[in-house]
């Protein structure tokens, strides 16, 4: 199913985002 | 860059997470500044102190002088704690104008403001409190979120 792959792939990125986040130095944003 | 009035809406739906006890259901309740001040008391409280709160009117009914007076204090406040204790200066395009909010509660300026707003809480202390909590809304509120810091990240265009 085209559209559960889509989900599963955005639901990714948004977990490797926060995750990167997570995993940053305090005050450093960017 | 992000919808400034879209934004608003999934950054009201993040606030209502920290449980103040300020309405925060609408940009109306969020223009008298309280509700936004309660939530960066929650996010650091040796910044953003109770003697701060205090400085804050809790009642400014439909008195648009005090609403814009209580947004000024917590924009100048937020302003100096990215700089001084996040070492990330806010940049010119992010500075939201408040009287817009104070006035016309103006969903776009307050969607700036709650941007600000959300780039102490992931980058403070306790961002990683703030960052799991946002990881557990809903994943249309978080593409928004996502967009709104990465927006935040990216250095000033000339």
């Amino acid at each position: 199913d085209p559209n559960m792959k889509a989900g599963a792939t955005s639901e990714g990125v948004l977990a490797n985002f926060f995750n990167s986040l997570l995993s940053k130095k305090t005050g450093s944003p960017g | 860059s992000v919808d400034k009035a879209e934004l608003c809406g999934s950054l009201l739906t993040w606030l209502q997470t920290f449980h103040v006890p300020s309405p925060c259901a609408s940009p109306q309740d969020l223009s008298s500044g309280l509700a936004v001040a309660y939530v960066l008391n929650q996010i650091d409280s040796s910044w953003f102190t109770e003697a701060w709160l205090q400085g804050i009117s809790d009642d400014p009914g439909h008195n648009w002088r005090l609403k814009v007076g209580n947004l000024k204090t917590i924009l100048q406040s937020l302003v100096e704690y990215s700089q001084d204790v996040l070492g990330h200066p806010v940049s010119e395009q992010h500075l939201p104008d408040v009287s817009l909010i104070g006035k016309f509660s103006d969903s776009a300026e307050l969607g700036k403001l709650l941007q600000l707003v959300l780039g102490c809480a992931i980058s403070c202390e306790k961002k990683q409190e703030h960052i799991q909590r946002i990881m557990t809304l809903e994943e249309s509120v978080q593409q928004v979120v996502m967009e709104a810091i990465q927006e935040l990240m990216t250095k000033d265009t000339p």
